[in-house]
């Protein structure tokens, strides 16, 4: 494993995006991933519909709330294309889902994997790396104050409330840490991201880990 | 400075200003908590707590916008050296 390896060096992370006041970060996570792995095979970055997950997985409940893995599951169900951000727009509120013809360009997953990886962060870093940016899901509740560096207390395991994307790691300082993408604006935390602990599980970064295949 | 750069336009004196501005300074005091060496050894590059655009929210009002994630147990990953010794 390299010291620090971070997706956004390669150029395959889309730019960090607002939820608004819609509780659909189970989305924005998920979509996140399934952008990197599309731009990793196709060497192109696109961004893609939160707007159409929220709408459309009907496993979740929109900006009431949802799960990375039933939407995960949705997809890969349903093989539904997730088309470009631009043509189905963010509202921050949850709409009636919008069909697309099959001809039109359109991104879908061919399958996932989501497991537990508490107690083997190590190997989440392989993954990570094989994979490409993961969706997990986090406690967040003290990140209503986080304004910069590595948090490593105030945050607990088995208590996950929020979703993002895991882009990379760094382990060239005193304090290894995970590179995480969140969906509250760039103007929050580093540019949008927060850096979390490796080992220990802070904030349950290990309990529901996901990537998607495209 | 906070109402201006973050664009709230509370009247001041009203029920909402007053509500707010208790939740700010709740914040304040959660930060001092947060921050303190006793509870999180300060080391470099630790994690700081401060004043951002949440501030005049109350814990309760930030879990039900932006913590919307249901959790799921999923089972546990088994590394491929585990597998072997299976």
């Amino acid at each position: 494993l390299p010291a620090r390896f971070d997706w956004r060096d390669k150029n395959l992370v889309t730019p960090v995006r607002n939820q608004l006041s819609c509780g659909g970060c189970w989305a924005f996570s998920i979509v996140g991933g399934i952008e990197s792995a599309y731009a990793i095979n196709e060497n192109l970055l696109e961004e893609l519909s939160v707007q159409q997950v929220i709408d459309c997985s009907y496993e979740d409940n929109g900006c009431n709330g949802g799960s990375t893995i039933n939407a995960l599951h949705w997809l890969n169900k349903t093989r539904v294309k997730l088309v470009r951000a631009s043509e189905y727009e963010f509202k921050a509120q949850t709409g009636i889902c919008h069909y697309f013809p099959s001809s039109d360009f359109g991104v879908s997953i061919r399958d996932y994997k989501a497991y537990n990886f508490s107690d083997i962060e190590e190997e989440m870093m392989t993954q990570l790396i094989n994979l490409g940016p993961l969706a997990a899901t986090v406690d967040a509740v003290s990140w209503q104050d986080y304004l910069g560096g590595i948090i490593q207390y105030h945050c607990s395991s088995g208590e996950a409330n929020h979703a993002v994307l895991i882009t990379g790691f760094d382990r060239t300082g005193d304090i290894p840490y995970w590179i995480v993408k969140n969906s509250w604006g760039s103007t929050w935390g580093i540019d949008g991201y927060v850096h979390i602990k490796i080992g220990q599980n802070v904030c349950g970064i290990a309990d529901t880990v996901s990537a998607a295949r495209v | 400075h906070f109402l201006t750069r973050y664009g709230r336009r509370y009247s001041p004196g009203s029920l909402e200003f007053q509500k707010r501005e208790h939740f700010f300074q709740e914040s304040i005091r959660r930060h001092e908590y947060l921050n303190s060496p006793v509870l999180a050894p300060y080391e470099n590059n630790s994690a700081i707590y401060g004043i951002n655009r949440f501030s005049d929210l109350s814990p309760e009002e930030f879990k039900a916008i932006y913590l919307q994630s249901k959790a799921v147990e999923l089972p546990k990953y088994v590394t491929t050296s585990a597998k072997e010794a299976i």
